[in-house]
């Protein structure tokens, strides 16, 4: 696992920290920095070209409250549909998985069947609900999810699952596209006399406009 | 395309937790942009699992939750720059500050129009300080202001102001520029459209020769 997420760091590098200034502290980890969740990235064969990671697996160990912005582009990928679905049906959610590679966008009633599929799997492995497990794609529009590499990457994204940053910055890697640098950030900051700690990670370089609600 | 997954171990509460998210993606994923292309697949999942042991929040209006959506916000600031810093064949990151608006939407409004403008995304990576690209596109924002109040800055040089062009020193504002591509550093500009109390920012990047070169190859 160490070494897997070695490699898979060398393909992008960090990008420069643009946190505005507060009362808050920068601290290592992205996703993984809050208590509760783990995350993990690896190569599962969906790139057209080379063998940079390409699948990333954030989960939470507990029921977590699930909040989410999506496009209002009215041509909404297959992932999008299912998210609004599901989060109008779930306050809550336990895993979120993302392929770079192809964005099943303008794929049609197969492509929504793709998604299904895919968080049937995860829920199956983390043994989960289905409408616990959220998707976001990535990459090529018009084209389907290599399904086939993806299901069968699933039990070892899994066994990769980490709660440290390595574990943060491999799914951050996995989930660039033609992203130069990898996305990723946490603060520890003072709620109501208690530290809380918040984290992210984001890809992004072409086709930006975003406009979600 | 743009994805995001935010996580906290903050306590809130769902229909809290939904409208913090919404406010942060307003002032931060929102307010960028690239190529003026909106993707089919943008999204952002904000999971909060609640274990840090902190109170819940279950108003917007308590400080609790004021702590916590200037935290969320700076979180997804950060990563939205990053993204707008990194847009394909970018030198550098443009920041456009708005102040003097009548509300917070109208300078976010104005800012954004600004980012997205090709021709002010050109002349910035043609090192051009460009004070009449700058103005026409707050100009169209489709927000009215004074024309006599319009002032806009870059960096530290005033280029316009009462809605008057300035004589400045072209050399030190070009300069500017120059070194903010050679550094992959980040160009301010600042607009200011009246006396009102809303602002607003928004980041893009600038047009270079490589962003059609990156996408004619990168086909459907």
């Amino acid at each position: 696992a160490s070494s897997s997420v070695e490699e898979s760091l060398k393909y992008v590098p960090a990008a420069p920290i643009l946190l505005p200034e507060g009362p808050w502290t920068q601290i290592p980890g992205g996703v993984t920095a809050a208590n509760g969740f783990k995350a993990a990235g690896m190569y599962g064969g969906l790139r057209a070209k080379g063998e940079k990671p390409d699948l990333a697996l954030v989960t939470c160990d507990v029921d977590a409250i699930a909040a989410g912005a999506f496009t209002r582009n009215v041509v909404a990928a297959a992932p999008v549909i299912y998210c609004k679905h599901t989060l109008d049906k779930s306050q809550t959610a336990r895993a979120v998985l993302i392929n770079a590679g192809q964005a099943n966008a303008a794929t049609g009633d197969a492509g929504y069947q793709d998604v299904i599929e895919c968080a049937s799997a995860v829920a199956k492995l983390l043994q989960l609900r289905l409408e616990e497990v959220l998707i976001e794609s990535t990459g090529v529009i018009g084209q389907r999810i290599k399904k086939d590499a993806l299901l069968n990457s699933l039990p070892r994204l899994v066994s990769l699952l980490s709660s440290n940053v390595e574990g943060a910055d491999s799914a951050a890697v996995a989930i660039t596209t033609t992203d130069l640098v990898r996305k990723t950030v946490a603060v520890e900051t003072e709620v109501g006399g208690r530290q809380v700690r918040i984290g992210g990670m984001a890809k992004g370089s072409g086709m930006i406009h975003p406009n979600m609600a | 395309t743009m994805l995001g997954v935010i996580t906290t171990d903050a306590l809130v509460t769902s229909d809290i937790w939904r409208k913090m998210v919404q406010i942060a993606v307003n002032r931060s994923f929102n307010q960028i942009t690239v190529d003026g292309d909106t993707s089919t697949n943008d999204t952002v999942i904000a999971l909060a699992s609640g274990v840090s042991g902190s109170s819940r929040i279950s108003s917007l209006e308590s400080h609790e939750a004021k702590q916590l959506q200037a935290c969320l916000d700076a979180v997804m600031q950060g990563l939205a720059k990053s993204v707008a810093w990194d847009g394909e064949g970018a030198t550098c990151l443009i920041e456009v500050t708005v102040t003097g608006a009548t509300s917070e939407a109208e300078a976010a409004k104005i800012a954004r129009s600004v980012a997205s403008s090709s021709l002010v995304k050109a002349a910035v990576y043609g090192r051009d300080p460009n004070w009449g690209r700058i103005a026409c596109a707050v100009g169209y924002a489709g927000t009215p202001f004074h024309l006599n109040e319009l002032q806009i800055s870059l960096g530290d040089i005033l280029l316009m102001d009462g809605g008057q062009p300035l004589p400045f020193d072209r050399a030190a504002a070009s300069a500017h520029l120059w070194m903010a591509g050679e550094t992959h550093g980040t160009v301010e500009i600042l607009v200011t459209v009246g006396k009102g109390q809303g602002s607003g920012k928004a980041w893009g990047c600038d047009l270079s020769y490589d962003y059609v070169k990156i996408n004619a190859e990168y086909t459907t």
